[in-house]
């Protein structure tokens, strides 16, 4: 994240490849659950044998024997919807659900997050130097209205594509962050409202933040837990 | 490690009826597949066997397809499985196993039956153990040269046939992704593992799953954009190891080719996009850093693997290539942009879809749907009983749930239970909009955190 804070965001998780490094972000929507971005891996069917997600640590290379750190292996990837560009991270096992550790709410089906909500952004990812990258890193950032958005990405931007605005100083996801969550506030609850995908640059001043609305697939989601 | 079935060539679904004048095979008895195979190889006499799934019966069978009289016909409920030796155009070693029924030599002469003994008086005459029957070329003195025959000509006593051996019959263009010989040894000479078998090796190119991949018994096949065909092998010890085969002289022309844009998976795509998606600039395929691999171009002369340029050599869903980041090894090129006639193809739906009543079985990775009123390798939840009104027929892609991406079906891989169907909404047909609802907001128990833990962080 560049531009953020050290802080807490219990339900992002860190994907870790073979050599259990840190690769994107995700975010726990069940206990066995986790939510990413289909950019973030080579396949639908790829082999995830040795893949793990990392939780309930605030730290990019936590030690092993860190008490809080829960790391699970994958046993499954599920590809959202082609358009999506969203996928679904089976677990070997469920995560152990704690003040570290917490399930993020989906929003209701088609829901619009209203213009001006704050939201975060969380991650282990870059942070050009803006802020500790051996950290989990925060930022706020408020949602900017589709029409507005719009017009700025000059007619570019699809219904299932959600912005947040471009603030001054530069503060946006970053290399590494990709597949995290976009958490909003609302009605005391952090709704997973989007999932951070990859931009051509990092956080640019002029620029809106993108991200995928995950509103519109939370019909799947659920058909895919289910199944 | 080798299973029996091994010396089997299998026909899904069909059934073999033999000439009206054959006297009826023995009765049926219970057993497994392989057990089956265990005993028609142990009888000389066997050819074939049917083998009904359902009841795990099998019945040997002293004809297989190329008998005289001898009839395919399709069943749902029966297997076959015929010797090799009987169905291989092609030979192994030196061919001493053929069974085929060439009756020529190489020089076009005609056999003479193994039985007669004029024009050509001699020695090797027919027994129901030694193979000899009709005038068809066979090996019964291990010529190195292959099956022989005496001919018909009193002046050429006997003749090669000149049958190929099984690595040089059929040849490969490319990486040999289209392959379907016979050939079933690796180059070190292992046998090779049937692809409808998950020992000695687990593995996930089931056949079902990839019909158009060609994965039948235990031929070396190339499912996966590798060098060249190969195959899992029986010895517990290798994994899996190439085959020789022989190269076609003539390159194939390129088909579908695109330069603005892409046409299903982007095979075809000989455009110059050379970044990721985020702005990263491709990796040469010529270079082995920052990532090693083993697209180097030399090797897939096929695939046009020029400068950094996204492409798809081995049948991923998008053109891709590597990273110059050392700490990405891949990226997607998902940026290209679709070729608009793609987007305008003959099948599409309207609205969700609940109203398709197309033909596509397919889903949009190329894995064949179950048929909606199976129970394998999923137990449906939805199916022609539970959704009469949904005309879930064979397995034809719908929307029986109203689901908002589209028609879908349950998948023939055991691991992926359901996915979404290869079609496009119709252009024109209009979906509302999702900006203009707005619901209640209700939530569960989640989506809490410790703020204390928020402020101590910072």
């Amino acid at each position: 994240v560049v531009g953020g804070l050290p802080g807490n965001s219990p339900w992002t998780v860190s994907i870790r490849n073979r050599a259990g490094l840190h690769f994107c972000g995700g975010s726990l929507v069940k206990e066995q659950w986790v939510i990413s971005t289909r950019q973030c891996f080579s396949s639908c069917d790829a082999d995830l044998s040795g893949y793990e997600v990392h939780l309930g640590t605030l730290f990019k290379d936590p030690s092993p024997a860190d008490p809080d750190l829960q790391a699970i292996p994958i046993i499954r990837i599920v590809c959202g919807p082609s358009e999506s560009h969203l996928v679904l991270l089976k677990l070997a096992r469920p995560a152990v659900l704690n003040k570290r550790v917490a399930l993020i709410c989906l929003p209701p089906e088609r829901y619009v997050v209203p213009a001006g909500t704050t939201c975060e952004i969380a991650g282990w990812g870059e942070t050009r130097g803006t802020a500790d990258g051996h950290v989990l890193n925060v930022a706020k950032l408020p949602v900017l209205a589709h029409g507005e958005c719009q017009a700025m990405l000059r007619g570019r931007l699809k219904e299932s594509e959600l912005c947040t605005a471009p603030l001054r100083a530069g503060v946006g996801a970053c290399e590494g962050d990709y597949g995290g969550p976009l958490a909003c506030l609302t009605a005391d609850c952090w709704v997973l409202e989007g999932v951070i995908t990859p931009s051509r640059v990092c956080a640019r001043t002029d620029q809106p933040g993108l991200f995928i609305r995950v509103s519109l697939y939370v019909d799947w989601i659920h058909k895919v837990m289910r199944m | 490690h080798r299973s029996p079935l091994n010396d089997f060539q299998r026909l899904r679904g069909t059934e073999l009826r033999a000439a009206p004048n054959e006297p009826p095979p023995p009765a049926a008895e219970r057993g497994a597949a392989q057990q089956c195979a265990q005993r028609c190889a142990n009888s000389p006499a066997c050819r074939a066997f049917h083998h009904e799934r359902q009841s795990q019966l099998c019945q040997l069978l002293p004809w297989s397809q190329h008998s005289p009289g001898a009839r395919l016909q399709k069943n749902i409920h029966y297997d076959l499985y015929q010797k090799k030796d009987f169905l291989r155009e092609c030979i192994v070693a030196n061919g001493t196993s053929y069974r085929g029924t060439r009756d020529t030599t190489e020089r076009g002469l005609r056999c003479q039956h193994w039985r007669a003994t004029t024009p050509h008086d001699h020695r090797f005459l027919p027994s129901p153990r030694n193979g000899l029957e009709e005038n068809y070329c066979r090996n019964p003195d291990r010529d190195k040269r292959g099956p022989w025959c005496y001919t018909v000509d009193p002046n050429v006593r006997h003749q090669s046939c000149g049958i190929k051996k099984c690595e040089d019959a059929i040849c490969m263009t490319c990486n040999g992704e289209d392959y379907r010989g016979f050939v079933d040894h690796t180059e070190s000479g292992t046998e090779c593992q049937r692809w409808d078998l998950q020992h000695p090796h687990k593995h996930p190119y089931h056949p079902d799953k990839y019909p158009e991949k060609g994965l039948d018994d235990n031929y070396c096949r190339n499912p996966d954009g590798s060098e060249r065909p190969w195959c899992y092998t029986t010895d517990p010890a290798l994994e899996r190891e190439f085959c020789r085969i022989r190269v076609c002289k003539k390159r194939p022309r390129p088909v579908n080719v695109t330069t603005g844009c892409y046409r299903g998976k982007g095979e075809g795509y000989r455009g110059r996009v050379n970044v990721t998606v985020s702005g990263i600039p491709c990796q040469r395929w010529d270079a082995q850093t920052p990532h090693r691999h083993h697209f180097v171009p030399s090797k897939y002369p096929c695939k046009d693997l020029q400068e950094n340029y996204c492409r798809n050599p081995d049948g991923s869903e998008a053109p891709w290539c590597f990273t110059t980041r050392p700490g990405m090894r891949v990226a997607f090129c998902f940026h290209i942009r679709r070729c608009d006639d793609e987007l305008d193809a003959q099948e599409c739906y309207h609205g969700h879809g609940e109203q398709y009543r197309g033909h596509v079985s397919k889903t949009r990775k190329g894995i064949t749907c179950q048929k909606w009123d199976a129970t394998t390798p999923h137990v449906p939840q939805i199916s022609p009983t539970t959704h009469p009104e949904a005309h879930l027929e064979e397995n034809y892609c719908r929307n029986p749930d109203n689901d908002s991406h589209g028609p879908w079906c349950y998948t023939m891989d055991p691991r992926t239970p359901f996915d979404y169907c290869a079609i496009k909404p119709c252009s024109g047909s209009a979906v509302p909009s999702v900006l203009e609802s707005a619901d209640a907001v209700t939530f569960e128990e989640c989506g809490r955190r410790d703020e204390r833990l928020q402020r101590k962080g910072r």
